[in-house]
């Protein structure tokens, strides 16, 4: 879940 | 998103229209260093090209078209519109000492060896130092204007209200992104020195300034 992290936060 | 992440992400937002706002209407970037807000520049740029590759939501994406609007804007109004008001003999940090080990350790320390990844990596170590030409900044002329005091806490507590947000989702998501954590609490840090003058003094009414 890394990759998905990487966009949701600012 | 948990109350952390949003309060966060609003405090970022506060700081970032401060900044915006007090050079617009005082017509004057007296104070600031433009070095630091280029450096939040290529910051939201190499972080959002995600922009580009990934849909996560509508506040998602507007925040960080927002961000990156507002980066440019600001630098614009430093360096084009009122360029005559910009202190540059006292924004003299040497910004190729950030950038450049910055930029190794992105290559070095990352979670796979891809362009995006590495630029990911890079805006978020990058982050955690751009605002050392400010605090440099200060240190040199020993004052500060107290908005500009005003952005500097909602920035510094923006990073802060984050670390909390990952011990949120470590617990309840069991997720945790240790090159995230770890240049955030280096952020957090840099502005702990900051925080202080903050509470001791402008929350007291008087003005930032260092001793001599």
């Amino acid at each position: 879940a890394i990759g998905q992290t990487r966009h949701d936060e600012l | 998103m948990n109350v952390f992440r949003l309060t966060g992400d609003l405090s970022h937002l506060a700081a970032i229209i401060i900044l915006l706002l007090k050079i617009w209407k005082s017509r004057s970037c007296a104070g600031i260093s433009g070095k630091s807000q280029i450096l939040f520049a290529i910051v939201f740029t190499t972080r959002y090209l995600d922009l580009l590759t990934s849909f996560i939501s509508l506040y998602n994406t507007s925040m960080k078209l927002i961000y990156v609007g507002c980066a440019y804007a600001t630098v614009y109004l430093i360096y084009v519109k009122f360029r005559a008001t910009y202190d540059g003999n006292h924004d003299s940090f040497r910004v190729e000492f950030l950038i450049v080990p910055v930029g190794g350790l992105a290559v070095l320390i990352n979670h796979s060896f891809a362009p995006l990844e590495i630029l990911w990596t890079f805006s978020i170590y990058l982050e955690s130092v751009a605002i050392l030409p400010q605090l440099f900044m200060i240190s040199k002329t020993g004052e500060a204007e107290t908005i500009t005091t005003h952005y500097l806490f909602c920035l510094g507590l923006y990073r802060a209200l984050y670390l909390f947000n990952w011990v949120w989702r470590f617990y309840f998501e069991g997720f945790f992104d240790m090159i995230a954590i770890v240049a955030g609490l280096v952020q957090t840090v840099l502005y702990c020195d900051f925080f202080y003058l903050y509470v001791t003094k402008v929350l007291k009414g008087k003005k930032l300034s260092l001793p001599a």
